[in-house]
């Protein structure tokens, strides 16, 4: 089963074009493993990305130095997929 | 394992075993007004299973999906929760009972039923079908990118291993061309409501073009009743529009198809957000975003019962 600890879920919000094309150029390098939950459009929606925690820290620094925001949406993914089966396996007994 | 659809524990995820039991459990329950239809199979060989709501023969009828997407499994226990409120509420609700007194109801509540059961047993943020693309190590198509409306433009990716990946030709995958079939074959659909998860919206035609779909004031306008309807339970605000205003450029979509195929009502939901958990809804959130996406849902039914074309 596929493990996901570590795995961060970032809200982004970029607030400008050159910030979504930055984006843009992001979500096109696969070879990343980002999960883009929502994509990068416009400065009126937010971008939701799950980050592989082996590329946590360099997607942070990159996007800190491009200036733009973001806040952890799912500090860490596995905690809450396991409270998920947790939930499941209770309701069910 | 339940008896009975009185027992299914409707705030709980569950396993596409146990939502196939339901529907079986649901028909045998209901048998003047439920049955179930094999639309076809996946890629893995499980059925298509379709609920049929219909009270009479040869009528016009509705058509609800849920969970294309596989991973937003409360779109799934959604059309779960919708299912049984439709057999609770005929004979009772009079805006119900009188729609399917004339219309049939079809849901489609697993419809992509690999992917479901993928993300149960092997990796819960699977998103797409599992058929394998040849010369690729990555596995499956993106089927709200495979249908044949503006297939292979903007807003969709040539690239296997994209989430977003349309697959190879338009209608590749089984569980869109058993949609497909199926939408041509009864040729009487007078509206198709697509459920997907999350960020809150109500979308119509088009998403391949930004060209206005001919009725897109009366689709507005239906559209901004139903999130209206939705909002008055919980206070879920909705946006809405047409995908391309609304979200971004998106070619093969489910919707726009029906929309050219002549089903007017075709629309699309994107489900509820909190705001912390994007798709991943913890389950105490599903009855609340079944009881309001329904109320949306009946304002669209109704509009259509009222407004026959």
């Amino acid at each position: 089963r596929e493990n996901f600890v570590g795995h961060q879920v970032l809200r982004i919000q970029p607030t400008n074009e050159e910030q979504i094309s930055v984006l843009r150029s992001l979500a096109e390098k696969h070879d990343l493993g980002l999960d883009f939950w929502t994509e990068p459009v416009s400065v009126t929606k937010p971008v939701d990305v799950r980050i592989p925690f082996k590329v946590l820290q360099p997607i942070k620094i990159f996007l800190l130095e491009n200036d733009i925001q973001y806040s952890i949406m799912i500090q860490d993914l596995q905690d809450l997929l396991d409270e998920e089966e947790r939930v499941m396996k209770t309701r069910s007994a | 394992q339940p008896r009975n659809t009185d027992g299914y524990d409707y705030a709980n995820y569950h396993t596409l075993n146990e939502i196939n039991s339901f529907i079986d459990m649901l028909v045998a329950e209901n048998p003047n007004l439920v049955s179930k239809i094999v639309i076809g199979q996946s890629y893995e060989g499980r059925p298509l299973n379709v609920l049929k709501f219909s009270t009479g023969a040869n009528r016009p009828g509705i058509w609800i999906d849920t969970g294309i997407h596989s991973r937003e499994w409360v779109t799934q226990a959604s059309g779960t929760w919708f299912a049984k409120k439709i057999v609770t509420d005929y004979g009772r609700d009079p805006a119900l009972t009188a729609i399917l007194n004339k219309m049939d109801i079809f849901l489609e509540i697993v419809t992509n039923p690999d992917g479901y059961a993928y993300t149960h047993t092997s990796n819960r943020m699977w998103r797409k079908t599992r058929k394998p693309n040849s010369g690729y190590s990555c596995v499956g198509v993106d089927p709200n990118r495979n249908w044949d409306a503006g297939f292979g433009g903007a807003g969709a990716s040539g690239y296997p291993c994209s989430e977003t990946y349309r697959g190879p030709y338009a209608n590749s995958e089984s569980e869109v061309k058993s949609i497909v079939d199926f939408v041509k074959s009864h040729g009487n659909l007078k509206a198709f409501v697509s459920i997907h998860s999350y960020s809150q919206m109500l979308l119509y035609p088009y998403g391949y073009t930004s060209t206005p779909c001919k009725d897109q004031s009366e689709l507005h306008a239906l559209a901004k009743k139903a999130i209206t309807d939705l909002a008055s339970l919980y206070g879920t605000q909705y946006t809405y529009g047409s995908i391309i205003n609304t979200i971004y450029q998106a070619s093969g979509g489910t919707i726009d198809w029906t929309y050219n195929q002549g089903i007017k009502y075709s629309y699309t939901f994107e489900l509820r957000d909190t705001g912390r958990y994007g798709f991943a809804l913890p389950a105490n959130q599903i009855i609340p975003t079944a009881q309001e996406t329904w109320l949306a849902l009946m304002a669209i039914m109704q509009h259509t019962y009222n407004n026959p074309y």
